[in-house]
């Protein structure tokens, strides 16, 4: 009965570290070619990226990934500022849902703000920004939520009465299959008749890499 | 601000505005 419990202890130990093993994010810039392969950017590029990945990353603790609290400095200089979208883009790099971003998650996400990005990256991304409980469709009660969070958080003040008018509006013209939310076809299509809305999916930034951090 | 151009936005340009999310504070000092 011992020699048994000792052979279960014996195991869990073993997968434990399996476990800890698989949790723990490549650090580093591990293979550059890679990452040119896979993304817009050129192996410099990936270079340069990195010394920005460096930098960031060891702003509050030194360990190679970009935790929340760095995500939300290296935007705002200041991690004391609530954002939700900060947050949406913060979860939507974590591809690994494990709370911190390593350089590989960070360049692939950067990649799609890319000014030679394809656009139909930048609206997906921008879709799933908006898909904020990830079920495939924006509902008419996660636009009320961002747009109340918004507001909020830039001082704006705008009645209830004038938000639930502006959100009618939107589903009017978004919701074209009239079933209360907003699919990626509706979504791409809304797009492509306000591309004001992926003014801020493309970063100038991401072209004079090289030349930010040589 | 309920201006007659906030009002005539439609959501989503609303959010964007009002959200003033810009990852190019990544570049900034």
């Amino acid at each position: 009965m011992v020699q048994c419990l000792d052979g279960v202890k014996h195991l869990l130990a073993v997968l434990f570290k399996c476990c800890d093993l698989e949790l723990k994010q490549p650090r580093g810039l591990e293979d550059p070619q890679v990452l040119a392969r896979e993304t817009v950017f050129s192996v410099s590029e990936v270079e340069a990226l990195y010394e920005l990945f460096k930098k960031i990353s060891s702003a509050v603790i030194d360990d190679g990934l970009i935790n929340k609290e760095e995500f939300q400095l290296a935007l705002f200089k200041t991690s004391k500022k609530e954002s939700l979208f900060a947050d949406r883009v913060f979860d939507l790099f974590d591809t690994k849902h494990n709370g911190i971003l390593g350089f590989e998650e960070f360049a692939r996400a950067l990649s799609v703000f890319h000014p030679n990005a394809s656009v139909e990256e930048k609206i997906d991304f921008s879709f799933q920004l908006y898909d904020l409980k990830q079920q495939g469709f924006i509902e008419r009660q996660e636009v009320k939520q961002m747009v109340v969070a918004t507001l909020a958080e830039s001082g704006m003040n705008l009645s209830d009465e004038i938000i639930e008018n502006i959100i009618d509006k939107t589903f009017e013209e978004a919701d074209t299959k009239h079933d209360g939310k907003i699919d990626r076809e509706e979504w791409h299509n809304l797009v492509l008749r306000h591309p004001s809305l992926l003014k801020n999916m493309t970063l100038q930034y991401l072209n004079a890499l090289r030349l930010c951090f040589p | 601000p309920g201006d007659k151009s906030t009002r005539q936005m439609n959501a989503f340009q609303l959010i964007g505005m009002a959200s003033s999310l810009d990852l190019s504070g990544f570049f900034e000092e």
